[in-house]
């Protein structure tokens, strides 16, 4: 018997940066 | 002052299980530019935008770049540093980065190079001027 394994699911909203002005400078 | 150089997350890591915003679980290598589109059109809360780069100079860290992009319609500018394997996503490219034998070899993710003038995906909060 195969212990059940959690797999991890990731939102598509991470994958991509946040871009906020405010890091300028 | 940039941000500090971003330690890498695991759902780079080939393989990886990527919920879309409809609910559509999609490996993180077969993801395509429609669907963050189509994410993000369904999102309430996130807008997407076409960052720009413009430079790409060496970071202050060990193995950093410095990656000033033009974000949007008004051109915001925004300067960030990541490691040198940080993927990016680049419209009608997949995913690029400035050492893409790097992040091949760390996340076994095929990557292009990322280059000058290449068009990133990136998120603002809707409502944001």
């Amino acid at each position: 018997n195969v212990e059940p394994r959690s797999v991890p699911v990731f939102p598509w909203h991470s994958l991509v940066p946040f871009l906020e002005p405010s890091q300028s400078g | 002052s940039p941000s500090s150089p971003v330690v890498l997350p695991p759902f780079f890591m080939r393989g990886s299980i990527i919920q879309l915003a409809d609910g559509e679980l999609k490996r993180v290598e077969d993801l395509k530019t429609e669907d963050f589109i189509q994410s993000a059109e369904i999102s309430s809360e996130l807008k997407i935008d076409s960052s720009t780069v413009e430079r790409i100079d060496s970071g202050q860290s060990p193995n950093a770049v410095l990656i000033q992009f033009s974000v949007g319609e008004l051109k915001a500018q925004v300067c960030v540093e990541v490691l040198v394997e940080y993927p990016f996503f680049v419209f009608g490219q997949g995913w690029s980065s400035c050492c893409p034998d790097r992040t091949t070899q760390l996340f076994e993710l095929s990557c292009a190079k990322l280059c000058v003038g290449d068009v990133c995906v990136s998120l603002t909060l809707r409502g944001l001027r």
